[in-house]
Order: structure tokens, then sequence, then C-alpha cells
């Protein structure tokens, strides 16, 4: 659907000659600067250095880890980029403005297990989905 | 209480600023942290006989057999239980526990709140009484299976040749001046030379005392000779309040989330 539209707008071109707006090229967009990439940190929650040991009888902590980085092109530098993150950044060339690139973000989360006591030294072991980064993609 | 480790490469991620929380971001981060875990606030236990009672070793049993399996939660713990985690002979956790394990969301023990021995003068009958609080479960979660454990010792008395039956009762009403009402929850016959931890299914029961707490009344445990002689539960090698922190009775009970769990606006 859009070839014929694009024929069409070539078309008026030829008729109106005007300034294209300039597009930013793949160059512009290509992740080269590995540091800014979308990518997994490690970040430790210690339940030991919030000084919840006297409750909290295991883990000591855990690696909760986040994401960090931009999604830019080629999007298939980054892990696990999405066709939303696709038709994001897509959008993001036509309207750099208003439209944000597509977003840095987990894709698969693990659960841990806790044991802790209450208040009434009855204990609990339970487990919290969604709480360790395992991986990180663009969306 | 929040760090960051060296990345990959060994450095630090160049736009992160390093710095410690000030007092109050970390205690904001915190209550973050008490919401994610879905509590309204720091528990404060009164660990009056120390950390490390039968029932917080029941459950670091439990915790150690999933421990590496997170990938898979306590769904994947029937793969994963293995008996050599123990930490003493004979074991606390057995393998019904990991059968419960791999249908729950959530496992609770329960100190034992009181432990009375009366004897009535009429038929010179013995029993123990026991009593677990289950009032402070989280909303949403049901009871899936429940047991009550209590510690039974090699007899090496005037019994040892003896058979023993152990009766475990829900009480249902208490009288002053008689007996209270009791509903026969599970009954074992023992020889007086076995030793270990027994287990009685009070399911049924757990799920009452959740719903209706009014209606916990507690336990009742009596011991009969196989001539129907009623005797002490410590003659019967059974360990109470008197015994090692390790084998002290307790409760536990498997649950099951059964609503969505939304965090609260605060």
């Amino acid at each position: 659907s859009t070839a014929g539209r694009r024929r069409q707008q070539s078309r008026n071109r030829s008729t109106q000659p005007q300034e294209a707006p300039r597009v930013p090229s793949m160059a512009d967009y290509n992740s080269s600067d590995q540091k800014t990439a979308c990518r997994k940190h490690e970040l430790y929650v210690s339940f030991r250095e919030l000084g919840w040991q006297d409750w909290i009888i295991a883990p000591e902590g855990y690696a909760a880890n986040y994401c960090d980085g931009e999604c830019s092109f080629p999007l298939n530098a980054h892990m696990n980029a999405t066709n939303h993150a696709i038709v994001q950044t897509l959008v993001h060339l036509m309207n750099p403005e208003n439209v944000p690139k597509p977003c840095c973000a987990p894709t698969k989360l693990n659960a841990i297990s806790v044991l802790y006591f209450d208040d009434n030294s009855n204990v609990i072991l339970k487990k919290y989905k969604n709480m360790v980064v395992r991986a990180c993609g663009c969306h | 209480g929040v760090n960051f480790l060296l990345d990959g490469a060994n450095e630090i991620h160049a736009s992160f600023i390093h710095r410690r929380l000030r007092t109050h971001e970390k205690r904001e981060m915190q209550k973050e942290i008490l919401s994610i875990l879905g509590l309204p606030h720091r528990p404060r236990p009164h660990l009056a006989h120390g950390k490390f009672n039968s029932a917080p070793l029941f459950m670091l049993d439990l915790y150690n057999s999933i421990s590496g399996g997170d990938d898979e939660g306590l769904q994947g713990l029937l793969d994963h239980y293995k008996p050599a985690v123990v930490t003493q002979s004979p074991p606390l956790a057995t393998l019904q526990d990991s059968t419960f394990l791999n249908d729950a969301d959530m496992v609770m023990s329960f100190v034992n709140l009181v432990e009375n021995d009366r004897e009535f003068s009429a038929d010179r009958r013995h029993h123990k009484e026991f009593r677990f609080n289950l009032s402070q479960i989280p909303e949403g979660e049901a009871v899936t299976a429940s047991e009550f454990r209590i510690y039974k010792d090699c007899v090496s008395n005037a019994f040892k040749n003896e058979t023993f039956i152990i009766s475990v009762y829900q009480v249902l009403q208490e009288h002053e001046d008689r007996e209270a009402d009791l509903f026969l929850l599970d009954a074992r016959t023992l020889w007086a030379a076995e030793e270990g931890w027994l287990e009685f299914d009070i399911t049924a029961t757990s799920n009452l005392w959740v719903m209706s707490p009014q209606h916990n009344l507690g336990l009742q445990l009596n011991v009969r000779t196989s001539a129907g002689h009623s005797m002490m539960l410590r003659d019967a090698g059974l360990v109470g309040r008197d015994g090692p922190h390790s084998k002290q009775p307790f409760m536990v009970a498997f649950f099951k989330v059964s609503e969505v769990h939304v965090r609260t606006t605060r």
C-alpha cells in the first residue's frame, strides 16, 4: 500500500519541487557504540545490607538486574527486539520530536523464593514472580 | 541495601551516577521492596527460642530443596527435590511435603502458642492441647494441605514393649465443668521403639480456621495403650515444649493463590 503512495508522492514532488526533509540514514542509527546498546546490567539487592536478616532467613539477597541502553538500528543487534520495536523505530524516524525510540526493557523475568518470619514468628516460604531480569530487549 | 556490581567489562556503566542513597530514599526503597513482598510493614518476630526451632528448620529444608530451581519455582520441586538436603536425621521434610509443594504458591509454618497438660480425674484421661494462630493469612490464599507435626522419641521406659494409639482431635466446643466436645481427625498406631516425625492431616480443620477464626479452639492429642489405658504423652516418647527446640511440635500449611494480588496505591 505504501508503494503506490510513494509513487504519488514522487509525482507530486516532481510537479512541486521542494526540499525533502532529511531522513536520518542508517548510519545515524547504528549501534556501533556498544556502551549505549540495550543490555542487561547487574544489580544486587542485599537483604543483609538492608538490615533485614532478623526476619528474612533466606536468601541473603538476589541479583535483581536491570535493563539500560538505547534501542536503535539495527535492532537485531539487541536481544529480542519485538515487532513493536520495529514499528516504534519507524514512527520515531518519521517524527523524532514527538515519538521516542523503542524502550529497552526486560523480556524475560524469573521468580525467587523468599523465606521469612512474620510478626508472630511463624515462617513463610513464598514464591515471587518477575523479580529477576534474565534478558533485556527492545519493545 | 542496593549494590551496583561490576558489569562484564569490569566497569560501572559510564552514564550511571554512583552514589549512596539518602536516608529517605533508602526508606522509600525499603517500603517499595516490602510492598513487592506483599507486606504492610517490616515484620518484628519474637525469636525467644532462637531462629532455628523445628518449624524454621523444616521450612529451611523446603527452601533448600527448591533453591537452584528458581526457573520453575515451586512448580519444579518434584524434579529437583533431593532428600539429601535434609540437615538432620530423621528428615523433617518428606516426599509427601514435596508433593504438596508442587501445587503450592506459599508455605507457612505455625508456632504452637499453647501447650497445656490436662488430667481428668474421672477416667485418668491425659491429653495435650495445641493452638496455632491462622488469623493473619494473606487474602486470596486457600489451604491446599495442612499437617500437624510432632516428634516421637524411642521409648526406653516401662512402656518399651507397648503399642500406642495416638489420636488427634479438633476441639469443637469448650466447657468449664466437663471435657470439651471433640472431633477425631486422625489416629496412628505405633510401636514404642519407633522414632521420627509424625504427620497428621488437618487440612479440613485448617480451612475452617482460616475461614472462621472464631472456631479455632486448637487441637487435642492423647495416647492410649493397646489395652485402652490413657497415658502421659511424655511416656510415649512424644516431645513437647520441654523437649529440644529442634523437635518442638508445629503446624505447616500449603497455600495456593486463588485471587490476583493487586498492589495497593499509596
